[in-house]
């Protein structure tokens, strides 16, 4: 499990701490996740 | 000849560093021209409508943005007191700050990819001290690349 | 050789605390441009935070294709935002230690 914690909250911080987060997330296999997940379709949970 | 390869060890290193510090200070002018743009352009609205926006249709500084797809679900828990949120996404998402809002709203000229006009680069000097005008101009033409 | 390269360290390190000066410099001003407390002591500065603000449309105009799910999250300073990866999707936690957080969606028109 990769995990990243930053703080938020204040302005102009150093915009590339979320560039890492977008990468982690970008390079996801989601189609793998999904299917580690037992294949079901997204549980109709709440929107939000 | 050791001490001569201790100096240029050291060199490199603080050509490194001073590479680091360069780029650090171009961000945190970007911020700044874009901030006093944003500034500068509201109150033209203002001023030009005669009033400022709906209250709930504005989003004031500091904030970020989290955009997905339409079609993707989002499972949010809320503490009582709003404290702590939990967000499980079933998709890809993207967060950005709002720096990177304001330049992707072109606030900060295109300087940050060396793309900037003539007129557009008096402007931004203006938004910035004399000392740190060189660097805007070095920007304009393309420093950061 | 060695003589050359001393007197090319003196000017890196003029060049490094000029560098220094100027960041300290622009991030003090960045920070009293956009700081809460500061604004509210000085009038003028209270003009300029009060319209350092971006609008829906601005944000909508930003995301590509615009008609995606925008959330905005204005959080006090020090919030912690953590990112995990799970097996299944995706986890955004955020904890606020000096106030509420507010979260809402841009709306779409």
């Amino acid at each position: 499990r990769s995990r990243i914690l930053i703080s938020i909250g204040e302005s102009f911080g150093s915009s590339d701490k979320f560039q890492k987060i977008n990468q982690m997330v970008s390079s996801t296999d989601w189609s793998l996740k999904r299917s580690l997940d037992g294949g079901s379709a997204p549980k109709p949970l709440k929107r939000l | 000849a050791q001490e001569c390869r201790e100096l240029e060890t050291e060199r490199l290193r603080r050509l490194e560093r001073i590479k680091q510090k360069q780029a650090q200070l171009q961000e945190l002018i970007l911020q700044q021209i874009a901030f006093k743009n944003l500034v500068q352009r509201n109150r033209q609205l203002e001023e030009k409508n005669n009033r400022p926006p709906p209250p709930n249709t504005i989003i004031h500084l500091p904030f970020i943005i989290v955009n997905t797809s339409k079609n993707t679900i989002i499972d949010c828990s809320i503490s009582n007191d709003k404290f702590e949120y939990l967000f499980n996404f079933d998709n890809l998402f993207e967060i950005h700050d709002d720096v990177e809002v304001l330049k992707r709203m072109g606030l900060a000229f295109g300087l940050e990819s060396g793309r900037c006009t003539q007129e557009q680069l008096k402007i931004a000097r203006s938004f910035v001290p004399k000392a740190l005008q060189p660097y805007v101009t070095e920007m304009a033409q393309g420093a950061i690349n | 050789r060695f003589q050359e390269l001393q007197r090319e360290l003196a000017e890196l390190t003029d060049t490094e605390e000029k560098l220094d000066e100027l960041i300290n410099k622009s991030s003090l001003q960045l920070r009293l441009l956009t700081e809460d407390t500061h604004n509210k002591k000085y009038p003028s500065s209270l003009i300029v935070f009060k319209l350092g603000y971006v609008r829906c449309q601005d944000l909508r105009d930003t995301v590509d294709p615009p008609d995606q799910i925008v959330m905005v999250i204005r959080a006090p300073p020090e919030t912690q935002m953590q990112v995990t990866e799970p097996t299944e999707g995706y986890q955004i936690s955020l904890k606020s230690s000096r106030g509420p957080i507010d979260v809402f969606l841009c709306p779409e028109d």
